[in-house]
């Protein structure tokens, strides 16, 4: 089967690092650096870059959609429109797929998920941020992350998580949230609890292996100081956050874009 | 005697920390957050703070010039604008007590350096970034900083530098440069090159004495993995940027700005 996920943020927030750790595969290869005297973009492109992983035990294709150029002008008054039209024209393929007489065998090219990434400012989400959260909330579940979180201190994080979800809620932004359901047993309502107390997830992405000072391989960063270990929870929240998006709740995320968000798209389409 | 820095660069880079750090005194006292329902500024303020400093055993008055609002909106087109109007009003307001006929006691409130923040993205310099410069550069020494350089591994650092250099020599900007002189001895020649090395400076602030594993207690920030130290040439090139605006270069600053920025405006504003 097919999951679709679309990096939202400016460049050099370390979108494809991100997306090449969660999927431990090099997705996006080294960025081929374009001279000084290069022509710049000017609008935002949408690209979609897709590989077949196995994750559980499960066979699946994924696509991963990236935006370049979002956020990086000097205006970005128009930077959320090219990705509100990507989502719909996905809607609409598929509700063209859906009105065949033979409706057999369905492509779903929906995205599932948008993880938006939030400059680590410590201060408060952006008004580029809720320009665009605000534009997308009712097309796609939005998982928000703060982006290099290895330049907070855990004091920092903290504050800065509460914020966001302050400025979150004053716009009346709908972010996914980790479904509890009722009749699960003990354990996986603690797990629901526990990722849903980490968001927004304060991630960090490497896909280089560095030698902690104790000799361990790992998956990290090296400084003079120290070096950060992506998969070690007391570094950062993305074993949580992978935890979200591919092992709990792949499923929820696929159902949520199908029987709330696109029915919701379907009904206003079919209405006006 | 009096001497005057503007700081520029988008909220959350570490301006008010860096100057706290840089003179040793909390000008900027922690800021108080607004709630999320407080109204956001839509254009750029210029605030000015000053304090009575001693460097070198000289004593001096420090204005300090912030910039908040600068590259914090979704169009940024004219964000330049209010920072080049004070800069400008200051050489008016220079040009008329030249004017006068008693011109004993000249107040110089003109900006004699412009720390410029660079965010730590490990690409290139951004399409803000080099709008805001090219429209300063003939008016005020510009000093491009590297913010939050604890983000950057040193491979980073050094790419990241070479190619902002590169970006600005294409975009033809003139950014301030130690100066070298002829007669000069061996060592002060050798200080010289060491510094101009360094730019632009990736550097670090922090006001908080934190404790090291080894149990110093130092200016710094400290994270699960480690403890980065301020004032530690190793970690950032904070030293080398404090050598330059206040021990070695203040009074080339001052000189510069007095016989070349504000002379070339003079006389273009005289012609015109
Ligand atoms: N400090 C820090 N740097 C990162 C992280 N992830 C990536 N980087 C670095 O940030 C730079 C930009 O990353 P990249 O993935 O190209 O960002 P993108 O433009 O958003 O795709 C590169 O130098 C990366 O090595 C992170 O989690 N923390
Ligand atoms: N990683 C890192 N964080 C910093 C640094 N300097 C300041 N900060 C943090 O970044 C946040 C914003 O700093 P602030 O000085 O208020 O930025 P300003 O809005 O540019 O004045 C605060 O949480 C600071 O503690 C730095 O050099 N490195």
């Amino acid at each position: 089967f097919q999951f679709t996920v679309m990096v939202v943020g400016e460049s050099g927030l370390g979108k494809s690092t991100l997306v090449n750790t969660l999927f431990n595969t090099p997705l996006y290869p080294a960025k081929e650096v374009l001279p000084p005297s290069a022509e710049r973009a000017s609008t935002v492109a949408i690209e979609s870059i897709g590989a077949d992983i196995e994750e559980n035990g499960v066979r699946l294709h994924l696509n991963v959609v990236d935006t370049p150029g979002f956020g990086d002008f000097v205006n970005n008054d128009d930077s959320w429109r090219p990705i509100v039209e990507n989502i719909e024209s996905r809607f609409d393929s598929y509700l063209e797929q859906e009105n065949r007489v033979n409706r057999q065998k369905i492509m779903d090219n929906r995205v599932h998920a948008c993880l938006y990434f939030i400059q680590p400012t410590g201060h408060s989400l952006k008004q580029l941020d809720i320009e665009f959260m605000r534009r997308l909330h009712t097309k796609v579940n939005l998982i928000p992350v703060i982006a290099k979180a290895d330049t907070l201190t855990d004091e920092e994080i903290a504050d800065f998580k509460a914020r966001i979800l302050a400025d979150i809620a004053h716009n009346k932004i709908h972010i996914f949230q980790a479904p509890t359901y009722e009749n699960e047993d003990e354990e996986a309502i603690a797990e629901a609890e526990e990722i849903a107390s980490k968001i927004p997830f304060a991630v960090v992405g490497s896909d280089q292996v560095v030698r902690t000072a104790d000799g361990r391989d790992v998956r990290g960063r090296s400084y003079p100081w120290g070096v950060i270990e992506v998969d070690n929870e007391e570094h950062c929240d993305f074993v949580k956050l992978r935890q979200m998006l591919i092992r709990t709740y792949m499923e929820e995320l696929r159902e949520h874009t199908n029987n709330v968000l696109y029915e919701n798209w379907r009904t206003q389409k079919l209405l006006s």
